[in-house]
């Protein structure tokens, strides 16, 4: 599979912080996971109401699950599987095309 | 060969490559590749210049200005006197700064295919490419694509290496030389923002800057393909204040975004990029206007957060036959006063 499937199970979570308390908790739980940041670029550049796109590996999917469930923190998850995802975007269906 | 060639699926490096040198050998009088350097990993950095040629190849300016040069004393004897043709304005679009941004490239080749297959029936295209030059980059970051597609795919930096650190690359959009390193970028190494060490460390960088540098006359606009939030920015993004040229710009950016929403009904915000989307200093659309280019795009694509960086190919199509008519009518617009 592709990338070796390094990607199986890992997710992308769309968090939405709702004002500047919840902004400080996020940063503080992302700060301490090694997460991939879509949008914005960077914890510095999360503010309150704009979306977070992050991408999380498999591993700690359950534990951001909790940390933003404990604390109400709007989200949902807008990839639930990366690496089938990826198979999707250019797996089988295109190189046979290509080919 | 470019009629097999499918633009609606992503292709590596190496095929984008070689599709260059294709569209350079069978439209000569439309396309002309050239390389503006080598990048971090040594690979090529090509750029296809699009627009109807009249003796723009450097053979021909060469013979072309001797040949002038000798008109000119013929005709100012006789005061037959005939003005020469003023250089074509120009309008750069790099696509692909950011590897895992890979709507962008797609993008770029789509656009060249779109100039090159309706010049001979839309007469807007051909009036553009008859009075301007596109110079056309289609993976500006090549080391890190092709890392994007062989081992990381949500690589976003360079390839650079840092003695002191392990981690690799500089996100390019934060190493142009104005107000470098700070709000919205980071110096740390292991960081998607990272700076760099210096301004224009990247070669990729310093090649740009080197030929908008050299061609500053003749650019008119700069456009950088990003993705994805779907949105067309402007300068400043290092500061909360207006460009001078704003009421221009402004409504460049509101016929842009009103263009593409023509084509499929997709909505586009625009405006300034540090208050559209966020501070961000070092990046390129800064840069270009700083350097005297007073239109200065940032398109980030398709979509707002439902792939993501996962764009199906399903969507390239759409995707970028409404950007094409957004680029058009930007372009389009550097034929006008404002």
């Amino acid at each position: 599979s592709l990338y070796n499937n390094r990607y199986a199970g890992d997710q992308v979570f769309r968090i939405t912080p709702g004002n500047d308390e919840e902004v400080q908790v996020l940063k503080k739980v992302l700060s301490h996971m090694k997460v991939d940041f879509w949008q914005p670029n960077s914890v510095s550049m999360i503010h309150p109401n704009n979306t977070v796109d992050v991408h999380v590996k498999h591993s700690l999917t359950q534990s951001l699950h909790a940390h933003l469930k404990q604390r109400h923190i709007d989200y949902r998850v807008f990839i639930s599987n990366l690496q089938k995802e990826i198979e999707k975007q250019t797996g089988h269906r295109s190189t046979r095309k290509r080919r | 060969s470019e009629s097999e060639y499918d633009y609606e699926v992503y292709h590596p490096l190496q095929e984008i490559q070689s599709w260059m040198f294709e569209m350079n050998r069978t439209h000569p009088y439309l396309v002309h590749m050239f390389s503006i350097g080598k990048s971090y990993e040594g690979r090529p950095l090509y750029v296809l210049q699009v627009g109807q040629m009249g003796g723009e190849t450097v053979e021909n300016v060469t013979r072309l200005f001797v040949f002038r040069i000798i008109l000119k004393t013929v005709f100012a004897s006789c005061q037959l006197g005939k003005r020469s043709r003023p250089q074509k304005k120009a309008v750069w679009i790099d696509c692909g700064v950011h590897a895992r941004e890979w709507i962008g490239p797609a993008f770029c080749q789509w656009f060249v295919k779109e100039a090159i297959n309706s010049y001979k029936y839309d007469s807007v295209m051909r009036r553009l490419l008859n009075q301007l030059n596109f110079y056309i980059m289609p993976v500006f970051n090549v080391d890190g694509y092709h890392f994007s597609w062989t081992t990381d795919r949500f690589w976003r930096k360079t390839r650079s290496k840092n003695h002191k650190f392990h981690c690799r690359g500089v996100d390019a959009n934060r190493n142009w030389k104005v107000k470098w390193c700070e709000e919205g970028a980071s110096y740390h190494p292991c960081d998607d923002t990272y700076c760099g060490p210096f301004p224009e460390s990247e070669p990729e960088v310093k090649a740009v800057a080197k030929f908008l540098r050299k061609h500053k006359k003749r650019v008119k606009a700069y456009i950088s393909i990003h993705a994805y939030a779907q949105m067309l920015l402007y300068p400043y993004s290092y500061k909360y204040a207006a460009i001078p040229n704003f009421d221009c710009v402004e409504s460049a950016a509101h016929n842009a975004v009103t263009a593409l929403y023509s084509a499929y009904g997709v909505k586009y915000r625009y405006g300034p990029a540090s208050t559209t989307l966020y501070v961000s200093s070092g990046s390129s659309i800064d840069w270009a206007y700083r350097n005297g280019i007073r239109y200065a795009f940032a398109f980030e694509l398709r979509d707002t957060g439902y792939y993501g960086f996962l764009l199906p190919e399903t969507l390239i199509n759409p995707t970028c036959t409404e950007t094409t008519r957004a680029v058009k009518a930007i372009a389009s617009g550097l034929l006008k006063k404002c």
